[in-house]
């Protein structure tokens, strides 16, 4: 079945984005199928991965207003088997625009349950046909039966709105990014608030992963907040954690995973690490 | 007249919280009365300064649900001059709770305004005796007819609700901390157009302050990013830099001000560099 987890911290500036691309990046490298879904306004994702969001039609924004499903929105990247779903600045309006409609939270769910299940014939949901040419891509079910995906990632804003709530509402699993400052614990009381109120909608949905971004193991104060982490969070914080590497801040400004930036990096070695991790193929150390 | 500045940014991170704390603090020290007020739900601010949101009656939450009047909910700081509205984390049911209310992003505006212009008697709006003791403090008006506070910062959450509505709405300025990366002039196109829509219901309303924040000048990536920010915003820009600063990240741990935790640092030095800029006494150098 495929993993959908939705990524997420209303903490700002915490690695949410920069996880989300690198650690499809990684999936991918190793032969996954992945879906990136930018929910965040600010399209820091899509520009990440190459996208122009101004010139962008068919994006999150106009997904959630029904203007079509979701196979209409997906677009490759420079990496084989990474594909996006970009978002754009008008996003922002959706958390207005939904505002009265009933279910606005299950949106996103029922767009990813049509595309990840395609209709039998073996096109794309809705029948239309597969954009992606000859490879097994994305979005065309290779053997009758078999999800689109193995992956889909959900970048989130640093907010627990509607954006959010259509997230975990579509998402099995939460990878809450946390950075080792103080501030780290502080908001951590609300995301599990939200997660426990969307179970009522989501009966499955857990916090399977919290990883540890931007660690300067230098400084007492990254050392005291990753003991304080552990102490609070136990076995769901992942062995791998995100070193600070000014080589993962670069690579969006090239439309770049970091794989494509510099595969050498330490931060390519740490997204790496976590998605043998993710897929349960880390060696024991 | 008063100032009030609202410090903003939908890019999660950047530096709006350690920048309202630290050049309050800054500009109390200089002698001024300054009233910080926390509207972000995550209650960084309030935490910052010492505050225990979870112990809290009276914040700005119990303000917006019309509870009370301002007064009632300033407490003093640990530095002199220095006063917070604290907020706390059900700060995030209100953009729900008010999203029917005619008028809701204009409750922080009504507020501040029956606070900063007591009741002619001397006495805190509404009547209500003044609960900080002997000082003409910050809520006293100690000649008839000028206002509790010469400044008013106002923390913003990373997103453009209901929440930072009522801020835009209640300030006479934006103040736009920016990191130095690559994501840093992604949303501000967002930010604009709040702060245009909002120059609806409040006409003076305008861009004042662009700071530059967490500045290492060490990386290329730095640099860039600081002349594209220049070349954008102009003068708009700070000749102020706040640099990168471990001390910055370990003074909320301590609930102290950069002042309170560690005065020699280059932290401390920057916002003291802002507050002479914001006054207008920075020497010509
Ligand atoms: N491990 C790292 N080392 C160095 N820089 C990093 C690292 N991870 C992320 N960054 C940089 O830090 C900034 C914040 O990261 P990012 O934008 O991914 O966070 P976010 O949680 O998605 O932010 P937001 O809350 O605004 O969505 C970005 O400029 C990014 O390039
Ligand atoms: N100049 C600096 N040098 C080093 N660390 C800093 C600096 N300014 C802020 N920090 C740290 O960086 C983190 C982000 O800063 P802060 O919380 O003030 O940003 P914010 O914009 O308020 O975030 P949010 O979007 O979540 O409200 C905090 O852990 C803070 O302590
Ligand atoms: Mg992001
Ligand atoms: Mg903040």
């Amino acid at each position: 079945a495929t993993r959908i987890i939705a990524v997420l911290n209303q903490k700002g500036g915490v690695g949410k984005t920069t996880t989300c691309v690198n650690l499809g990046a990684a999936l991918a490298r190793r032969g996954r199928r992945v879906l990136l879904v930018d929910m965040d306004p600010q399209a820091n994702l899509s520009v990440h991965v190459g996208m122009e969001p101004h010139k962008l039609t068919k994006t999150t924004y106009s997904l959630l207003l029904g203007k079509h499903g979701l196979a209409e929105a997906v677009q490759p990247t420079d990496t084989p088997g990474l594909f996006v779903v970009p978002s754009t600045l008008g996003l922002a309006n959706a958390e207005i625009q939904l505002a009265s409609t009933v279910g606005r939270e299950l949106v996103l769910r029922e767009a990813l349950e049509e595309w990840l299940h395609p209709a039998p014939e073996g096109q794309g949901p809705g029948g239309a046909p597969l954009p992606f040419g000859q490879t097994p891509a994305v979005g065309e079910a290779d053997a009758p039966g078999r999800p689109s995906a193995d992956f889909v990632l959900i970048d989130c804003p640093p907010s627990l709105g509607t954006l959010t709530m259509n997230a975990l509402c579509a998402a099995g699993e939460v990878l809450l990014p946390i950075q080792t400052e103080f501030f780290a614990l502080q908001g951590v009381a609300g995301i599990l608030e939200s997660v426990k109120a969307v179970q009522r909608l989501n009966r499955g949905l857990r916090l399977s992963m919290v990883v540890p971004s931007m660690v300067d193991r230098r400084t007492t104060l990254a050392r005291d907040v990753l003991d304080e982490v552990r102490g609070y969070f136990g076995d769901v914080v992942t062995k791998t954690e995100i070193r600070k590497n000014v080589k993962l801040a670069e690579a969006p400004s090239h439309g770049r995973t970091i794989f494509g930036w510099d595969a050498r990096s330490n931060g390519a070695e740490d997204y790496d690490h976590l998605a043998a991790e993710v897929l349960g193929e880390l060696e024991q150390t």
